[in-house]
């Protein structure tokens, strides 16, 4: 039996918004813990890695582990029909997601279970020169910055600054923060900003978000719900100089 | 000019 129950539903929602811009299909997997799911895109230029602990949930049952593989566009469908204060029910029943909001009216959505064409991937450690923390919203506005200018950012830092910068055809802009955080070496690489906008559509996930920079490395961009009961983490394939 | 990597080699199996 699986039974998991949110006082609202926008960690879904805000996760789900990267997620089913990323990949077509997920699986998640639950046991007594919690709930998770690991993703490579089509494309293997970015892995995406959901983590949400049972004690995030208000009621949280799993007798047994459970596969459960859906489209990620149909439940999104379904989490942009939710309203901000809706309890949130999810369930299963014999080849479905049963996904229930319970507000004003109580409404049951069914999503059919899909079969996997791949199997999950598992994440990749990755031992980076760099961690450091910036506010969602600088990084955000700084990827919206760039945009003006190219299709690929640098994203660099060394012990005092994160540094955002692009140039392009009519100009260029450079982007400067004073991260304030114990950084030991320096690092740079070049991403797409495509790429890096569609993990920025959970915008509600997180205040902060956690990067590690290495030197024509993957990125890592993870966030954080400060109660450390849910993570969504990021991983994207750099571009590098041909 | 730029190349798109992929992250095939870190999940390169032992």
């Amino acid at each position: 039996m699986f039974k998991a129950e949110l006082s609202n539903p926008n960690i879904l929602k805000t996760s789900f918004e990267a997620i089913s811009a990323i990949v077509d299909e997920i699986q998640f997997q639950t046991d007594s813990e919690g709930l998770r799911l690991d993703a490579l895109d089509r494309g293997h230029i970015t892995f995406l890695h959901l983590d949400l602990k049972a004690s995030l949930f208000d009621e949280y049952i799993c007798d047994e582990p459970e596969k459960i593989n859906i489209d990620t566009d149909e439940f999104m469908k379904v989490l942009k029909r939710s309203k901000s204060d809706d309890r949130v029910l999810l369930s299963l029943d014999e080849g479905n997601l049963i996904i229930t909001f319970e507000g004003q009216a109580k409404r049951t959505f069914k999503i059919r279970l899909i079969d996997m064409e791949y199997e999950p991937a598992t994440p990749p450690a990755i031992e980076y020169p760099t961690e450091f923390s910036i506010p969602f919203d600088l990084f955000k506005n700084s990827i919206n910055d760039i945009d003006i200018y190219s299709d690929k950012v640098s994203l660099s830092v060394d012990s005092e600054k994160f540094k955002a910068f692009a140039t392009g055809e009519f100009g260029e802009v450079n982007i400067e923060f004073i991260h304030g955080e114990s950084v030991k070496e320096e690092a740079s690489s070049v991403f797409s900003l495509e790429k890096i906008s569609e993990m920025l559509k959970a915008d509600k996930f997180s205040d902060n978000v956690t990067l590690s920079i290495g030197n024509d490395m993957p990125l890592t961009l993870s966030l954080k719900m400060i109660s450390e009961e849910g993570e969504l983490r990021f991983l994207l394939a750099p571009r590098i100089e041909n | 000019q730029y190349k798109q990597t992929t992250l095939d080699s870190y999940f390169k199996k032992d």
